[in-house]
């Protein structure tokens, strides 16, 4: 049973609350791939918005709640509701926040109960195959498994067609160390390493060692993405590693549980939407944030940022006035990469004291 | 006097028109009819309902079309009323 669907194949959708009873990130990724599963087999694709009007609002309530024609009763019994495609409450999707929503197989998955209601949001009306997604009652599926079943993917391809031919995936590029052009995604000091982030792989050099190791990032730390934006070492032996609006922290070789984070918990304006580079001065404990050409300082010891930031990078730091790609501190010095340039920076004289190029540690003849 | 409970048989009655309202527009198309509990309404839509499950279409409130109600579900209405 299906409707006229959306007239169009790019959708957004905003998350308006969340439910206590997950974590953030993981509400987050719950919706993503409720939506991911019928962009999969669609041309339609999803994107998040975090304020004004979107296609598919998404809420958690209870009980009778604002205009919803529609009303919950309480745990059990009625899980979430969606509305069809169409302007206002059209595309609506909420979920029963008397519920205990979760992320795997105990109490309801938001994940099965997202994707079905979102499969309403798109058109599609309950089906009486037992085994397809748009059965009305709740199945607790293996969430891990592909939930649709041919039902539902004939259904929701009567209305929108099948996916796109995806663009021939373009084969990942291998950075090259002595490329005269190398430019670095971020870079930070591990203990007595410095690492420099470039794509899917890293380079680590010792102090004072002169060999060179080329790794995969992922052969550390396999959750983390590729082509980060920046990393530093804080004082309690961790690494930060920023992507997006995302951070995640890393002790030793292990991504700490919990993580991804978003930036704004460490106390960005909503509108710092990636963070460029970052560095924690080992002497005072705090770290400078760079975004375009402001930056930030935040006080590792507090875990607050300073008062009077954002400041313009070039007053704060006189003669660097460009932007930054990576930054990490070694012996003392500041160190600023932009492009294929380097810049050693003397922090207590505030001057530049050299200019390099940005691989000169990789021994390149 | 202490208050009469409802028996079994009617709770389960409420529960199941509860349902057929929400889920099988009883409300909508028995009108002043449900007032006077016209049965006959009722057990066409309990055999929809029964139909849509695929459980046997008895039109009556067995205990597999029971299990079936009070399993938790999606609010938005089974068949007609979605748009």
């Amino acid at each position: 049973y299906t409707l006229p669907g959306w007239r169009k194949y790019n959708l957004t959708y905003r998350i308006i609350n969340y439910t206590p009873d997950m974590a953030r990130a993981a509400v987050d990724e719950a919706i993503q791939e409720g939506l991911e599963v019928w962009s999969k087999v669609t041309p339609l694709k999803f994107t998040k918005i975090s304020k004004g009007i979107a296609d598919i609002m998404i809420a958690f309530r209870t009980r009778v709640h604002g205009r919803c024609p529609r009303y919950f009763d309480g745990p059990l019994g009625v899980l979430g509701h969606a509305f069809p495609p169409g302007p206002g409450l059209g595309g609506d999707t909420h979920f029963d926040e008397d519920e205990n929503w979760t992320k795997d197989g105990a109490g309801f998955n938001l994940f099965l109960v997202a994707a079905h209601e979102f499969g309403h949001a798109l058109g599609l009306s309950h089906s009486n195959d037992q085994t397809a997604l748009m059965f009305p009652n709740y199945v607790s599926l293996d969430p891990r498994k592909y939930p649709l079943s041919q039902d539902d993917i004939n259904g929701i391809q009567s209305i929108y067609g099948l996916p796109k031919e995806p663009a021939k995936p373009k084969e990942p590029t291998i950075p090259h160390a002595c490329d005269p052009d190398l430019t670095f995604d971020a870079i930070t000091t591990f203990r007595r390493e410095v690492m420099f982030f470039k794509g899917r792989h890293l380079w680590r050099i010792y102090y004072d060692i002169t060999d060179v190791e080329f790794e995969l990032i992922a052969s550390f730390w396999p959750s983390l993405p590729a082509d980060l934006q920046a990393a530093y070492e804080n004082p309690r032996d961790k690494i930060l590693v920023f992507k997006d609006e995302n951070f995640w922290m890393i002790r030793g070789y292990a991504v700490l549980p919990d993580y991804p984070k978003s930036i704004h918990t460490l106390g960005f304006p909503g509108r710092v939407k990636k963070i460029d580079a970052a560095v924690c001065d080992k002497t005072t404990r705090k770290t400078y944030f760079f975004v375009g050409i402001w930056c930030w300082r935040f006080d590792e010891m507090t875990q607050t940022m300073d008062k009077g930031f954002p400041q313009r990078v070039v007053k704060h730091f006189p003669g660097i006035s460009i932007r930054v790609d990576a930054a990490f501190q070694y012996k003392g010095f500041f160190f600023f990469s932009r492009g294929s340039k380097q810049f050693e920076y003397d922090i207590k004289t505030k001057n530049i004291t050299r200019i390099m190029r940005t691989n000169t540690w990789f021994q390149c003849k | 006097f202490p208050l009469v409970r409802m028996t079994e048989n009617e709770e389960n009655m409420q529960l199941a028109q509860a349902y057929l309202n929400q889920f099988y527009s009883l409300e909508i198309e028995g009108n002043h009819l449900v007032q006077s509990k016209n049965r006959s309404l009722i057990d066409d839509k309990i055999r929809e309902m029964q139909a849509f499950f695929g459980l046997t279409v008895t039109g009556k409130l067995d205990s597999n079309t029971l299990e079936i109600m009070k399993t938790p579900r999606c609010g938005v209405p089974d068949v007609g009323q979605y748009g």
